[in-house]
């Protein structure tokens, strides 16, 4: 691994949980 | 052959070494997991976070989750003690976390908290110093640099105004507050070079 968000997989848990809520908003 | 994994995210600093490196690593992740999800939904509630692009959201977030985790996970650490709370619950001293391989990342964050600790701040306080920990991490990779210094300039603002309103004879502690963010942002660094370093054998 080169970076370490990578490394845990932490744009992956971030993407997923700003997305959860960007379902529920109204447009 | 025994592995330790020093991180108060993880319930044990000792690993077990019959298992293999993925399953320590799934373990630790989900650890943490809930932790780091904890930090998206903080930063969805920043008043104007949410206006940035998704890509600069994303991008804050990986930059700076660390350094908020840091802020809000300074309660691990109990300064005079010299000890550290695990996420199972489970102090250990740092003698044994030092005997374990930790190293200066260990006594920084130790200095960090101490120092934090002492500006005795309230719970908007923090919050709201939290949310400027968080735009102002790292820049490189945003695609709209203006909106984010724009959204940490007003969230600085708001957070002296309330230091003034709280504190009107000790406006030297927004100062202080300040001057955490370069330490925050060493401490991040003292961090990915930890993980970089971290490795788990099959």
């Amino acid at each position: 691994f080169s970076d370490p968000a990578s490394n845990l997989g932490l744009e992956d848990i971030i993407r997923k949980a700003l997305m959860g809520n960007m379902e529920e908003r109204p447009e | 052959n025994r592995m330790h994994l020093v991180c108060p995210m993880n319930t044990s600093p000792q690993v077990d070494p019959q298992k293999s490196g993925h399953s320590i690593w799934e373990e630790f992740s989900m650890s943490f997991t809930p932790a780091v999800r904890e930090v998206v939904e903080f930063a969805k509630r920043i008043p104007g976070f949410r206006d940035l692009s998704e890509h600069d959201q994303v991008s804050l977030l990986k930059a700076g989750t660390f350094e908020v985790l840091v802020v809000r996970f300074t309660s691990l650490f109990d300064v005079k003690e010299r000890a550290v709370t695990f996420l199972s619950g489970r102090k250990y001293s740092v003698e044994a976390l030092r005997s374990m391989g930790a190293g200066d990342l260990l006594n920084s964050m130790f200095d960090f908290t101490e120092k934090l600790q002492a500006l005795n701040l309230g719970e908007e306080e923090m919050s709201l110093f939290t949310a400027v920990v968080l735009v102002s991490a790292d820049r490189s990779g945003l695609e709209n640099v203006n909106s984010v210094e724009a959204l940490q300039e007003s969230l600085i603002r708001a957070l002296r105004s309330l230091i003034t309103k709280n504190h009107p004879n000790e406006i030297a502690i927004f100062t202080k507050l300040l001057l955490k963010l370069p330490d925050l942002r060493s401490l991040n660094n003292m961090h990915s070079e930890q993980l970089l370093a971290f490795k788990v054998h099959p």
